[in-house]
């Protein structure tokens, strides 16, 4: 999961 | 109706003016214009009910195997009004020959074969927003976690399209169906784009954004 960084941090940015 | 509510606007593709057109620019246009619809659906995902209930990881393999048929689904939706063309955005419309042009006459003859499916049924908002939001739930990742947490979730979508199909469209018991029926086409055509963008990427003369490149090695 490590190599989806984007991803991840999209869905945890609460907009 | 929170579907409808959450649905993005259309966002601008915006090739540059400078550029002669070619192929290159085409495809550059596209990567582009695809890895900025992807932040926009990555936020509208967050408002699918139920879907930021869901673990993150099993979040992140949803939007892994299905980011492309949402890409594509709204660029079908888009295009129901037009003949032959494909509204990849409302400044860059592609007809046969620009498709040529860009390499990409195969793959779009396959997604007008979808809008031809929906332009014949005459497929409403309603049905497209949760349609979109079916086949996220219904992505078939291999890396689920929680099978039951994702299973309610699409119950619940089947549902609200069947709700919607049972008040609104009374002249056909069948309609929901007939939507559901035609997912399996466009997961044959998301496949096809995918393994396309993974070729291109592998050339390596089109500039891609990271988020793009990210989820294409997700499919790859």
């Amino acid at each position: 999961k490590e190599k989806h960084k984007i991803l991840h941090r999209l869905l945890q940015n609460s907009t | 109706s929170l579907l409808l509510v959450a649905e993005p606007e259309s966002i601008f593709a915006m090739p540059d003016p400078t550029v002669p057109d070619s192929d290159i620019k085409a495809l550059t246009t596209l990567c582009d214009l695809a890895d900025r619809e992807l932040v926009v659906n990555i936020g509208w995902a967050k408002h699918i009910p139920g879907f930021p209930l869901l673990s993150l990881a099993d979040q992140m393999s949803l939007l892994q195997s299905g980011w492309m048929e949402i890409l594509i689904l709204r660029v079908v939706f888009r295009s129901l009004a037009l003949e032959d063309k494909l509204v990849y955005a409302e400044d860059y419309i592609m007809d046969e020959e620009q498709s040529k042009l860009a390499g990409v006459l195969d793959l779009n003859n396959t997604i007008l074969q979808l809008v031809k499916k929906y332009k014949a049924m005459r497929i409403d908002k309603e049905e497209f927003v949760v349609l979109k939001a079916i086949s996220l739930a219904n992505s078939d990742s291999m890396q689920i976690e929680d099978v039951d947490a994702v299973q309610s979730l699409q119950d619940v979508l089947h549902g609200a399209l069947q709700d919607y199909e049972s008040a609104q469209h009374t002249e056909d018991p069948r309609r929901a169906g007939k939507l559901i029926m035609t997912l399996p086409l466009l997961r044959q055509t998301a496949a096809r784009a995918v393994q396309h963008f993974c070729s291109i990427k592998q050339d390596g003369r089109v500039p891609m954004h990271k988020l793009f490149l990210e989820l294409l090695e997700a499919r790859a």
